[in-house]
């Protein structure tokens, strides 16, 4: 299926740093 | 020893992989020179990073663009995933530089990369902005301006995401309309 993201989810990985 | 789970290192992939451009207003250059790729994403994380690195649209010069598109179609009516389309676009005043500007730019983005137009997310080809003194403009471009359904469909989620009361109309212009008008507005193909 498609990846769909709603505005929250993505806003929710603003200020999280990149994985290891 | 500690087993981590998958979601806590596998980047969140995006179902496009996007391309941003910059466009610098240098008048000794051509129109094609001033326009330069940043950098493509196509993982949620990597779009943050990279939008966290650069200038916010009001921090730009008059005369510059943002422009974020899909990988494969350059920002211009030329693409031939663009040349039979058009945009719908928002002319800004110039007091919603300060209070506005940024934030539509980020919604519209947010609605690019989530493919927030559902089965029509694929007619999106990208969106541009034009920070201009004589006001901003922010336009979603489409494939195919004879796509009625399409465009009507995307028009109205991206309007509902801004927020726009139902009283603001916003309009749908063709590219060959724009390329070909003759004074300083380009007649609207569809509303909403």
């Amino acid at each position: 299926g498609k990846k769909r993201y709603d505005r929250e989810f993505l806003l929710g990985f603003q200020f999280i740093p990149a994985s290891i | 020893p500690e087993i981590v789970k998958p979601e806590h290192y596998i980047k969140h992939p995006l179902q496009n992989r996007w391309a941003l451009w910059f466009f610098k207003n240098d008048k000794n250059k051509t129109w094609q020179a001033n326009l330069r790729l940043i950098s493509k994403f196509d993982t949620v994380e990597d779009f943050w990073a990279l939008y966290n690195h650069i200038q916010l649209c009001s921090n730009l010069i008059s005369g510059c663009d943002y422009s974020l598109f899909k990988d494969g179609i350059e920002p211009m009516w030329e693409d031939e995933k663009n040349k039979r389309g058009g945009r719908w676009l928002l002319t800004l005043s110039k007091q919603q530089r300060k209070t506005d500007l940024d934030r539509i730019w980020l919604e519209t983005l947010l609605c690019l990369i989530g493919e927030a137009f559902d089965e029509h997310s694929d007619d999106a080809c990208g969106a541009v902005v034009n920070v201009r003194n004589k006001g901003d403009k922010i336009a979603i471009w489409t494939t195919d301006c004879e796509n009625r359904e399409s465009i009507t469909y995307i028009g109205r989620i991206y309007k509902e995401r801004l927020g726009l009361p139902p009283k603001v109309v916003i309009g749908y212009q063709s590219h060959t309309d724009t390329a070909t008008k003759s004074g300083s507005t380009t007649k609207n193909k569809y509303v909403v």
